[in-house]
């Protein structure tokens, strides 16, 4: 009985898909470890990098100043090539970059999304940070303004990697992509919305596939001959592409 | 993405996030990154959060804001950790990610969704980096 009740317990907790772990050690134990640095995922260099700044033996730097130290060091390093410039290009084949900085002593915060030909996206955070009243700038807008606070640039942010996993892409007639609802399904745009698209043009037909429940599983498109199905349930995301 | 927390010798708190976005995005997309309370989030008086994955998914429930926000109600860290990560799972049962927690005291905990995760801590009893891994 006392196995069972294990089995059935093992079993909830497989069910639950998620996992957790924690640190060793209580509070007590570590209230004299500071300074601390933490960051996702192994980037090993980014850590030394924001430990060197923080723990230096004059009294180390600001916090804000080592998590800089630590997101640049992984940016001029390229972490996994999900972080810096030379990776993850867009449908263009560009490189953008997005960074945020934000101090808990203040609640000032700094950021920076879809920054065009400028290297250091921890940077012009923390440019926005401190010489703007305001939190967030985009596009080549946030590029002007870093460069105008100093920082180097206009540069390009592609690399003959992500040049080549772009070119590799528009090969696969740009799959898998982001696009949902839209025609054609499974080949490069243009695209169009699918409502429109059917009222345009007889040829592509949308077919609608449920399963024993009655829900929709999938939805195919029928144009020239072909059944195709939408990728938009497609997993993309993993330790190499992702936010 | 790489997101970062450092408490410095006095307790103060900065968190940062870098990162280039997802492979293949539609031109103009943000993800996540640079969404105060979804990629990272800090105060002094509670801790900090960091957090990856699906950025498209994760901004839509600013999971370090929540998790900061639960430390603050009395939270110890991993189940601050748990619980934003087991929101967001509740309604997209596919979604892929993971935040790391840390607190005040500096005691650290992480929750993860759809992968095996990988967090990084260096404090003043280690002689140099140690990663933690988080298994499914």
């Amino acid at each position: 009985g006392r196995s069972s009740v294990r089995l059935l317990l093992g079993l909830l907790l497989l069910r639950f898909n998620w996992c957790s772990a924690a640190s060793g050690g209580g509070a007590e134990e570590l209230a004299g470890t500071f300074p601390v640095v933490v960051s996702t995922w192994p980037f090993r260099e980014a850590v030394r990098a924001a430990w060197e700044v923080i723990s230096a033996a004059d009294g180390g730097g600001s916090a804000v100043d080592a998590v800089v130290a630590g997101c640049s060091a992984c940016e001029v390093l390229r972490c996994d090539g999900t972080v810096g410039p030379g990776g993850s290009p867009d449908e263009n084949g560009e490189t953008t970059l997005d960074a945020l900085i934000m101090n808990g002593a203040t609640m000032e915060i700094g950021a920076v999304a879809a920054m065009r030909y400028v290297k250091d996206g921890i940077k012009a955070a923390k440019l926005v940070m401190e010489h703007s009243k305001h939190t967030l700038l985009v596009g080549d807008k946030a590029t002007s303004f870093a460069i105008s606070m100093g920082l180097p640039g206009p540069s390009n942010l592609s690399s003959p990697e992500s040049i080549e996993k772009w070119e590799n892409w528009r090969q696969n007639h740009c799959q898998p992509n982001f696009w949902k609802n839209v025609a054609p399904a499974s080949s490069c745009g243009p695209y169009h919305p699918i409502n429109s698209v059917s009222a345009e043009s007889e040829d592509d037909v949308k077919d609608v596939v449920h399963d024993s429940q009655g829900g929709v599983c999938q939805e195919w498109f029928q144009n020239d001959n072909l059944l195709e199905p939408m990728n938009s349930h497609l997993k993309v995301v993993n330790r190499h592409n992702h936010d | 993405t790489i997101s970062m927390t450092v408490i410095d010798k006095m307790g103060h708190i900065a968190v940062g996030t870098s990162t280039n976005g997802a492979t293949f995005k539609i031109p103009g997309r943000v993800g996540d990154g640079p969404i105060p309370g979804s990629s990272s989030y800090a105060d002094d008086e509670v801790g900090a959060c960091g957090a990856t994955g699906d950025g498209d998914v994760m901004m839509r429930f600013l999971p370090c804001y929540q998790v900061v926000e639960s430390m603050r109600r009395g939270m110890e860290p991993l189940d601050a950790a748990r619980d934003a990560i087991s929101r967001i799972a509740r309604k997209y049962p596919d979604f892929v990610g993971a935040v790391f927690a840390i607190n005040r005291k500096g005691v650290h905990a992480g929750a993860c969704h759809g992968w095996t995760f990988q967090y990084s801590v260096r404090n003043s009893s280690m002689h140099d980096v140690e990663v933690i891994t988080v298994y499914p």
